[in-house]
């Protein structure tokens, strides 16, 4: 079940899906942006469902009050498949920073669900002539 | 949105 509670503070760009243009025998980069509207900071993690295909810097961070931050998503090159849709996905963990942030990974571990923020993206392939 | 999908934590560098 969705865990979160809390609506996204961030706002990404794109929302919903990420567009990587072949060919795919070379290394692909998406871009995703993730701003901060609010007046608070906000920690962000990147997780996917297939972490061994595409590197993400940074793949954590946190983002001042009213800042915004470009991620590069690269995905490694594949022997791409047309008829393969891909179903790859990313999610955007967020959540609202502690005042004084002494160890992120326990920041992280110790969250609460209802402190977590999420959102999911769909990869998209396209090949450049489509 | 139910999703089956299981999630892992993204790497900076493969």
């Amino acid at each position: 079940a969705n865990m979160s509670k809390l609506e996204q503070i961030l706002i990404l760009d794109p929302p919903t899906d990420l567009k990587f243009k072949g060919p795919f025998t070379d290394v692909v980069t998406a871009n995703l942006k993730l701003m901060n509207p609010s007046d608070k900071r906000v920690c962000f993690k990147v997780k996917t469902t297939a972490p061994r295909r595409y590197c993400v810097r940074p793949n954590s961070g946190t983002i001042d009050p009213g800042a915004s931050i470009n991620i590069s998503v690269m995905l490694q090159p594949f022997d791409y498949d047309p008829n393969e849709k891909s179903k790859h996905k990313f999610m955007v963990q967020t959540i609202f920073a502690p005042t004084t942030i002494t160890d992120t990974e326990a920041m992280w571990k110790d969250a609460k669900p209802d402190e977590l923020m999420d959102s999911k993206l769909r990869c998209v392939f396209e090949l450049p002539s489509e | 949105i139910l999703s089956e999908d299981d999630f892992y934590d993204a790497l900076s560098q493969t």
